[in-house]
């Protein structure tokens, strides 16, 4: 495992973990897509089904049980929690998860490495995670709410998008026969998809700074 | 590329 990958992973886990400690800190999730959220719980447990099959490393092992443990954890804290459950934007988080969740699973059947059960499924969380942060996009544009999304959380998260890619530049020039155009071509539109939610992100950052300031 | 070394990404 090389060093991009690592840190890659490790930024990747910090964000989740910074958004869970912000929830519990102010015991609100205000301005926080749950539908992107489960998105990402959706992506992990599709993805990582391979924990009955396939045996990687001890690492690989307990980091997917900590993605997908936390990543329910934000949901029932969004869902379930007495205080933190009425902060939530219901009416404003209306984004059609069914729009991204069936064209990828179309997708997933039809361009994968191998028409088998789990290789679909793992085809399928790549493609969804491309798109996942979308509902969280379309949230921040109409609300300009950031109150739940850090200045921590959206770094980390870009970190962890450019970790990875640096990783996939580092590997193909090291490994040989590494190369995965399907998870290269979807890690570029999520990069992609990222770049966008980041732009609105300072947009709206701006835009509150502004209204706080006196007048 | 090989089955595990596709898989051994997060």
């Amino acid at each position: 495992m090389n060093i991009f990958r690592f840190a890659g992973d490790m930024t990747h886990l910090c964000s989740i973990i910074v958004l869970l400690l912000k929830i519990q800190a102010t015991k609100s999730c205000a301005g926080l897509s749950l539908r992107t959220q489960e998105l990402y719980a959706i992506v992990f447990v599709s993805r990582y089904l391979d924990l009955f099959f396939t045996f990687i490393s001890m690492y690989n092992v307990i980091m997917k049980l900590i993605f997908i443990s936390s990543s329910f954890c934000i949901i029932w804290y969004m869902r379930c929690h007495r205080i933190v459950a009425q902060t939530y934007d219901r009416e404003q988080d209306t984004f059609r998860v069914a729009f991204l969740v069936v064209p990828c699973f179309m997708l997933s059947l039809m361009i994968n490495h191998e028409f088998s059960f789990t290789e679909v499924l793992w085809t399928f969380s790549i493609y969804l995670e491309a798109v996942a942060i979308l509902p969280q996009l379309v949230l921040l544009q109409r609300t300009f709410n950031i109150d739940t999304l850090t200045s921590n959380y959206i770094f980390l998260l870009g970190a962890y998008r450019a970790l990875y890619m640096l990783n996939w530049i580092y590997r193909y020039f090291t490994e040989r026969d590494y190369s995965q155009w399907i998870v290269w071509t979807s890690g570029t539109l999520q990069t992609a998809t990222y770049c966008d939610f980041f732009y609105y992100y300072i947009l709206s950052w701006r835009k509150n700074e502004r209204l706080s300031l006196p007048s | 590329c090989t089955e595990l070394s596709r898989h051994d990404e997060l």
